[in-house]
């Protein structure tokens, strides 16, 4: 998408509106809080303070002419329900759109919100993994697909990833090891682990915290 | 870790600790909210109301004697840095913090927690390349490494991953393909990709976008 209209510029929507325009995204920011308008003039393309219940405000910002909208509003459930809603019924094709709640959630899919996330909640399962593993990082990407960083475990070190025969053995794989020069190199047949190297593995999700966690 | 004390069970700290216990650590769960420990009775190992900044309520939960700990506890910045402060002068090895702000978060940072979380802005930032593209999940895994999920593009389909020459062409490496059949299978030299397959593919961040962009 070229541009990008975020409404509500909390911690989930500041962010996210932020990285757009580091990433060559133009943004349109909408907050009713005129400190957080403030704070993010200069920084996104525009920034302005409305309130995006209201269709007065969405008609006269264009809102419809955006093909993409996202909506940060958060615990304003009130707020961030009746936006939607306006937002659906001006035809906008494409809306992403923040829940609090697994309720609040089903609503905004029921009114047709393409995408609907969970910030908090996704982060916690997350960060669960990494708390009671030893990964340095973990996602899942699918029901049983999970990607994890993680350092190098003594037994395949100094071998070729073909002798230490990870997938036969550990059922994962490693894509990527970054050793002490700090680059991330393809991980091949060839490929040697050093003491100290990072991983990054790819598998089901037990396999891959099992791996993980040797030491 | 074997058991972990999750204090603050909001939509981060609650999506945690429940992740945790169905993962099979133990948790022992503390919130001020009666109402918020009610709902996780029978779902944590033990859920307890209690005031993490009263070091009595921590020493009466035994909570030095955990491993790790997670602080769960967001908006109250004040609550969250004086239980922070508890918790390291009780000797706690591994501490987890959420953190609303990089003020915040550099405040437990100073104070000796470990590991500082921003759930809402990290997700904002990953939501972010999903709304800018055609991903259908993207995750940073470090300064310019990432994983995407996204369909194959109409230039690689129907010949093997080889004759692609996609590390070659697109300086990216396809790591997983899942087709009809729904089951991801390892992507080799000799894989070949139909139209409709999902994939999982790692890579430099921008080289990353544009295969994903790819129709
Ligand atoms: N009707 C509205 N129109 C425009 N902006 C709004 C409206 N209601 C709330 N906002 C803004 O949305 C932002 C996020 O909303 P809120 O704080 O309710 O949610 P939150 O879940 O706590 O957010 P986060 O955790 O992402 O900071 C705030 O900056 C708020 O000013
Ligand atoms: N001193 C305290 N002791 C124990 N629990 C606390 C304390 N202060 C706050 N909490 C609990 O921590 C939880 C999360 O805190 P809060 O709502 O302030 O942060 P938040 O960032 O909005 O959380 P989230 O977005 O994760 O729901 C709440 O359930 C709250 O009751």
């Amino acid at each position: 998408a070229t541009s990008v209209v975020v409404i509500g510029l909390g911690r989930f929507g500041g962010a996210l509106a932020t990285e757009l325009v580091r990433s060559g995204t133009e943004v349109l920011g909408v907050d009713t809080n005129e400190d957080t308008v403030q704070s993010l003039n200069g920084v996104l393309t525009h920034v302005v303070r409305a309130d995006s219940t209201r269709q007065a405000a969405l008609d006269q910002l264009g809102v419809a002419d955006f093909d993409r909208i996202v909506v940060g509003i958060g615990s304003d459930i009130q707020a961030s329900i009746l936006t939607a809603s306006l937002l659906k019924r001006m035809g906008v094709r494409s809306i992403w759109a923040k829940a609090i709640s697994e309720q609040h959630g089903l609503i905004l899919e029921q009114l047709g919100v393409d995408h609907v996330i969970y910030p908090e909640a996704d982060m916690g399962r997350r960060v669960a993994h990494l708390v009671r593993g030893s990964m340095l990082d973990y996602v899942e990407f699918d029901r049983d697909l999970v990607v994890a960083k993680t350092i190098a475990p003594r037994e395949i070190i100094g071998k070729t990833l073909e002798e230490a025969a990870v997938r036969r053995k550990h059922g994962i794989t490693i894509v990527k090891i970054k050793g002490a020069d700090g680059v991330w190199h393809a991980a091949g047949a060839a490929s040697v682990v050093n003491e100290g190297d990072t991983l990054i593995v790819i598998g089901p999700v037990e396999r891959t915290e099992r791996f993980a966690a040797l030491r």
